[in-house]
């Protein structure tokens, strides 16, 4: 089944959120078998972080927290700042 | 902290407001501001001078999507605010974004001295915290700056980096610590049920816990229930009309699904307590009968949900119905069939047609320690 227009707005949404907080990086390349996605990892990076149930998929509750306005310091190495 | 030690190698800081939002006046941005710093001023050794010309330490802005520093902000909400990590150049600024509604003390709008005192824990070497109640958790919550008190998550963590403040201070109130799920000590202020999940109220925050996860999750009420107040007496779900009553003091708060229900709060009166009631010590909803019972002190009311008036004969005493309970009810909860009497870090299991006590538990057995 194709993504809902909704659906897609919120994936994309979310992807631009790990990128900014998470230092998700653009996936590239075939993802092997049983693999994990650097998406998913992200995902559940952020989860762990907020104390979610940590699914490692795009649930209501991760959206709503994503949704939310908050500071802007990346959750990243600081080096980067310096 | 970031790690490495990152912190200013000088206790004593400037700092220079670069420009205002039209969001709030000028003295309001400079008493904000000045506020902000004290908050972490008073427990530390830091001090903070303003200067009006030249490169401080702690350069403060408002800008909006571009503004110089390869960060650019995104409009309204999502980001409100950065800074930088204490170093020289760009490092311990703090910028706000302009597209945002700022405000002194208002909870319309984001009020600027909980924005900046976040943002300021960056300037002096914080990164954020996972702690749901500490200022340095990543997501805004409403403050009121004159009552603020920095938590005790925020102060162990600066603290851990400049010590704390040697000249002797007023005494005032503590630092309030976020509950935590692990204390075999702790006493809930209320618990109920929210469409399948249960609630366990404690201060201002509560864990949303569903059967289908392990882990409940911590919050603040306020980012449940903007309108809602802190260190709630008692709360019930009725599955009738699908909201979720929280009660404080002689008050009583409505709310469907987010949203405050028109005409609350309103007295406790509204439900048939006499006016000598003054609080409610717990509540719960009982489906099947459509019965809510009130608990107060020793006593407890017992109201009738579909005639909406109290049932003739109460109060009663709390141990006449359920046996054995002579201490005070501090939460209830009915669940699958059975009554939970929550008295202190206890919970009494009980079947509300025999009154039999079946089991004393603990918090955990609810809400797991994870």
């Amino acid at each position: 089944m194709p993504l809902s227009q909704d659906n897609m707005e919120e994936e994309q949404f979310a992807e631009s959120y790990l990128k900014k907080f998470y230092n998700l990086t653009e996936e590239t390349g075939p993802l092997l078998r049983g693999g994990v996605s650097p998406k998913t990892k992200k995902l559940m990076e952020m989860q762990k972080f907020f104390q979610l149930q940590i699914t490692g998929t795009l649930d209501a509750d991760t959206l709503d927290l994503m949704k939310r306005p908050r500071c802007g310091v990346p959750d990243v190495d600081i080096a980067q700042f310096s | 902290t970031f790690g490495n030690n990152l912190k200013w190698q000088t206790n004593t800081l400037t700092y220079r407001i670069e420009n205002y939002t039209p969001d709030m006046s000028q003295a309001e941005v400079d008493y904000s501001i000045e506020k902000a710093l004290q908050v972490w001023a008073k427990v530390t050794p830091l001090k903070f001078t303003r200067i009006y010309s030249g490169i401080a330490d702690i350069m403060i802005s408002f800008g909006s999507r571009d503004h110089g520093d390869f960060y650019p902000f995104d409009g309204p909400d999502g980001t409100l605010a950065h800074a930088f990590a204490p170093s020289s150049g760009i490092g311990g600024d703090a910028h706000f974004d302009e597209d945002e509604k700022f405000t002194f003390r208002s909870n319309t709008g984001y009020v600027l001295f909980m924005v900046a005192a976040h943002e300021f824990g960056h300037s002096l070497g914080l990164s954020h915290s996972d702690d749901p109640g500490a200022l340095m958790y990543p997501h805004y919550s409403y403050g009121n700056p004159d009552t603020f008190i920095l938590p005790r998550d925020d102060v162990k963590g600066i603290q851990s980096l400049y010590g704390g403040n040697e000249e002797p201070i007023a005494p005032g109130p503590t630092a309030p610590t976020t509950p935590d799920a692990c204390d075999s000590t702790m006493v809930l202020d209320a618990v109920a049920t929210l469409r399948g999940e249960m609630l366990f109220f404690k201060d201002r925050f509560l864990w949303r816990h569903s059967q289908q996860s392990s882990t409940p999750q911590q919050t603040l009420i306020a980012n449940i229930w903007s309108s809602a107040p802190d260190n709630i007496d008692a709360a019930f779900e009725s599955l009738e009309s699908d909201q979720v009553f929280l009660f404080k003091g002689s008050r009583v708060w409505a709310f469907s699904g987010y949203d405050l229900q028109a005409n609350y709060p309103k007295s406790i009166t509204s439900f048939g307590l006499p006016r000598t009631v003054k609080k409610v010590d717990a509540a719960l909803y009982e489906p099947q009968s459509r019965k809510i019972f009130f608990f107060v002190g020793k006593n407890y009311y017992s109201y009738d949900d579909v005639r909406k008036t109290m049932d003739k004969g109460f109060p009663k005493r709390v141990d006449e119905t359920f046996s054995g309970m002579t201490s005070q009810v501090t939460a209830a909860l009915q669940h699958r069939g059975f009554t939970y009497l929550y008295s202190g870090p206890y919970m009494h299991e009980y079947s509300l047609r025999s009154g039999r006590l079946y089991r004393v538990l603990r918090n955990n057995y609810f809400l797991p320690c994870s």
